[in-house]
């Protein structure tokens, strides 16, 4: 028997680099 | 001070990776659009896109990498980050793109452009908190 392997699914967001620090108004 | 690259390059970037946007739709990593990212960040409440522009491309005392400067959003804040050179950002109106193509395209097989001065990536922000 051949255990089904999960496909790892990613969350958009980790495609995007941050890059800027967060501006405090 | 830039920020270190990591030696790695993240599992996701590998082509077919399967990405799930914030309204739950899966997509693979090379079939993304600007639009994903743009709805998907309007979908979250927490976090804003923000347009970088590329000003400088230097080469790195670290082997393989670069260090990037970008202007980032309205306020233009200089935010430089040192990536290995098969990193790839996501350009408007171009897609995935890396300062070696020929490189990300070898190891990750993620098809890639030319990432030079003058591109405009999409970054993320977090929104202020209340």
């Amino acid at each position: 028997n051949v255990e089904p392997r999960s496909v790892p699914v990613f969350p958009w967001h980790s495609l995007v680099p941050f890059l800027a620090p967060t501006q405090s108004d | 001070t830039p920020l270190s690259p990591s030696s790695a390059l993240p599992p996701y970037f590998m082509k077919g990776s399967i990405i799930q946007l914030a309204d739950g739709e899966l997509k693979r990593v090379e079939d993304l659009r600007a639009e994903d990212f743009l709805q998907s960040a309007d979908l979250s409440g927490e976090l804003k896109i923000d347009s970088s522009t590329v000003e400088r491309i230097d080469s790195s005392r670290t082997p393989d990498a670069v260090i990037i400067q970008f202007s980032v959003g309205e306020h233009k804040t200089q935010v430089c980050v040192e990536v290995l050179v098969e990193y790839p950002f996501f350009v408007f109106g171009q897609g995935w793109s890396s300062c070696c193509p020929h490189r990300t395209t070898q190891l990750l097989a993620l098809s890639c452009a030319r990432l030079s001065v003058g591109d405009v990536c999409i970054s993320l922000t977090l929104k202020s908190l209340r």
